[in-house]
């Protein structure tokens, strides 16, 4: 993330790759799911022998002994909808919940965040040497409507895609940011409203960043979870 | 520091039986420490050609036989892995075969070999025993022939013959940089002998055999797992960590391996990607493939000569999770490009469907990534929720694509790949047809138990430091 600051958000967490390298965030909307982007996969069947899930930890390569850190095996990916970007991870087993490891709320179907939403992103990623690049970043972002987006992107951003406000300063997310959460405090609580999916350049200042808007994929989410 | 199991050819998760049932199972030894204990009982015995360890009981069982004895069949197991001298399962020898044991019995001109114990037609001296290996009519090479393994033949007019036996070697040659290398030499170039991928000395290394399933890494045989220019392997000797194998190469360098070249997009980890995308995902260029500053690398450009690493464009000559670039930016040592848009793995569309696709009744009957539906009715691979009676308004007919449950997503079925519950079908959205936007004013939710986050961030920011 670059911008942002150290930071908790409890319901992020990091791929791993099989040299046990951070490749990638996702949010943890089940004990035993995590919400990340397809473009961290090289495909939807991939095999998963080696690749794990990091939870309850802010540091980017944590101690074995630290505390909170939970490692849990990647078991299965489901690919989203066609054009969704998204992929559902399963646990080989459930995560256990503590002050370390949250789970985020998942926004009703077709939920559309208002303008000026105050939300923030998390992740492990490229900072630009704006800030610490060994423990969790967290900046914070304002929605904005897809039609004010949409002057500056000409009309490119669908419907299944939302944007944030374009900052003077570089803020946003970047390279192994990507899967992690747009999240929103709405009504007293943190809704898992955006996946970050790379944007053509990281953090572009005076230009609005896109996500995936996640409450147009709840439906599928729920089927697989169900399923 | 080699260690006994170098002289064995693994097959995990297997059993050898023999069918003569006269045979009879030989005795289990108990509580050995390991399958190198094992190793070391077995390998001096002459009589002993392989053996059964058994992961959970931590037995070993030493075998007379081998999977090309007569009466021998391999059997999966769950609970044993069997190891077998190589000398007498490989096809291929080392240096002039003198330690050869397989079972080729004929000659480079065709004619089978004479049984050893046999003086007609060709007398002889050369009689068997248990140390000499003599064994059949199977080729040997009892005197140190340069040319490897030979025999008398059955031919009066033709006394001996080579039988041709391929030195490792030779048996295999590597295209590109030899990610793909699957032979059986299993020395350096300097003539080390290479250490077990599955053993961690003498030298502790991150390839378990076991978490890079698709690099083979059997045994101590040379591979390329991490993307260098050649095959290598750890070896066993503690003072030199690795080295390259002497492999030869196949026909010409530059013919790329079997996935096809995409330029605008990149498909699966983006080792075909021949695009010209020349920056980071982060915007920061990236630096010429010839170029050693501001960062060295060992990814020269003629070293790698099918991975068209050209100028500074984005590549993936290491099989990373996607194409990247060292970065012209000398506090950023590499970088994925991952704003390279990735190639759609999708069927073509076969039909369209109107709205979400609830009235959808054609015959499309294939997911998106072409996996064949199940049919409604049936209850594997996967148990319906949805089916025939309990959806009689859906139409839910053979195995035809449909949308029981009014997905916002088009028609689903349940498919016929055990791994895959359900998918979205090889359909798209008509031309014709204009979804309800979904930017409506926002309604009120309600959210009972998530989101919460302890203590909230402001607080939690005013203690740190």
């Amino acid at each position: 993330v670059v911008g942002g600051q150290p930071g908790i958000s409890p319901w992020t967490v990091s791929l791993r790759n099989r040299q046990g390298q951070h490749f990638c965030g996702g949010s943890l909307v089940k004990e035993q799911w995590v919400l990340t982007a397809r473009q961290c996969f090289s495909s939807c069947h991939v095999p998963l022998t080696g690749y794990e899930v990091w939870l309850g930890t802010m540091f980017q390569n944590p101690q074995p002994g630290d505390p909170g850190l939970q490692r849990v095996p990647v078991a299965k990916l489901v690919c989203g909808p066609s054009g969704s970007q998204l992929v559902l991870l399963k646990l080989e087993r459930p995560a256990t919940l503590n002050q370390h490891v949250a789970l985020i709320c998942l926004p009703p179907e077709r939920y559309v965040v208002p303008p000026e939403t105050k939300c923030e992103i998390a992740g492990w990623g490229e900072t630009k040497d704006t800030g610490n690049n060994a423990v969790l970043n967290v900046a914070s972002l304002t929605v904005i409507s897809n039609q004010e987006c949409n002057i500056k992107h000409r009309g490119r951003v669908r419907e299944s895609e939302m944007c944030t406000k374009a900052l003077l300063v570089p803020v946003g997310a970047c390279e192994g940011d990507y899967g992690g959460p747009l999240a929103c405090f709405t009504h007293d609580c943190w809704v898992l409203e955006g996946i970050i999916i790379p944007n053509r350049v990281c953090a572009r200042p005076r230009w609005p960043a896109i996500f995936m808007r996640v409450s147009v994929f709840v439906d599928w989410i729920h089927k697989v979870i169900r399923l | 520091q080699r260690s006994p199991l170098n002289d064995f050819q693994t097959l995990r998760g297997t059993e050898l039986q023999h069918l003569l049932h006269a045979e009879g199972p030989r005795p289990w030894q108990e509580d050995v420490a390991d399958a190198e204990e094992c190793a070391r009982r077995c390998g001096p015995l002459l009589d002993c050609r392989a053996f059964h360890y058994n992961v959970s009981s931590h037995g070993c069982q030493l075998l007379p036989w081998t999977q090309d004895s007569p009466h021998t069949q391999l059997q999966r197991s769950g609970r044993c892995d069997l190891f077998q001298k190589k000398d007498y399962v490989q096809t291929c020898i080392m240096d002039n075969g003198v330690k050869y044991r397989g079972t080729v019995a004929i000659t480079t001109g065709g004619l089978p070999c004479q049984h050893w114990s046999h003086r007609f037609p060709n007398d002889h001296r050369y009689m068997p025993t248990l140390r000499n290996g003599l064994e059949e009519n199977f080729c040997r090479n009892p005197d140190g022939d340069p040319r490897g393994p030979w025999c008398y033949t059955t031919d009066p007019a033709v006394r001996f013959q080579s039988c041709g036996i391929k030195s490792c070697r030779e048996a295999a040659c590597i295209w590109c940089n030899g990610e793909d290398y699957r032979g059986a030499v299993d020395h350096t170039e300097s003539g080390r002998e290479c250490q077990r991928w599955d053993l961690q000395r003498p030298h502790p290394h991150p390839f378990e055999p076991g978490k890079f399933l698709d690099k083979d890494l059997d045994d101590n045989y040379c591979r390329n797992p991490d993307g260098s220019e050649r095959p290598w392997c750890y070896t066993t000797d503690p003072q030199v960590e690795r080295e390259f194998c002497d492999l030869p190469r196949c026909g010409s360098e530059t013919q790329p391996r079997h996935e096809a070249t995409t330029l605008n997009c990149f498909r699966g980890k983006g080792e075909g990607y021949r695009g010209t995308a020349n920056t980071t995902a982060a915007g920061v260029p990236c630096q010429r493939w010839d170029a050693q500053s501001p960062h060295q690398h060992r990814f020269a450009p003629e070293k790698y000569a099918c991975k068209d690493l050209r100028e500074n464009f984005c590549r993936n000559p290491d099989g990373s999770e996607a194409p990247w670039c060292f970065t012209s930016r000398p506090g950023m040592r590499v970088a994925f490009c991952y704003q390279i848009r990735r190639c759609t793995d999708d069927m073509r569309p076969e039909d369209c469907y109107h709205g979400a696709g609830e009235r959808y009744r054609g015959s499309i009957s294939r997911t998106r990534k072409g996996i064949l539906c199940q049919r409604w009715s049936a209850e594997t691979p996967h148990k319906p929720q949805f089916t025939p009676s309990s959806a009689p308004h859906a139409h839910l007919e053979e195995n035809f694509c449909r949308n029981p449950d009014g997905d916002s997503h088009g028609p689903w079925c349940y498919t016929t790949d055990p791994g895959t519950p359900f998918d979205y079908c090889a359909l798209q959205p008509c031309d014709d047809d204009q979804p309800p936007s979904i930017l409506e004013p926002p309604d009120q939710v309600l959210f009972e138990k998530c989101g919460k986050r302890v203590p909230p961030l402001d607080q939690h920011r005013s203690k740190l430091r």
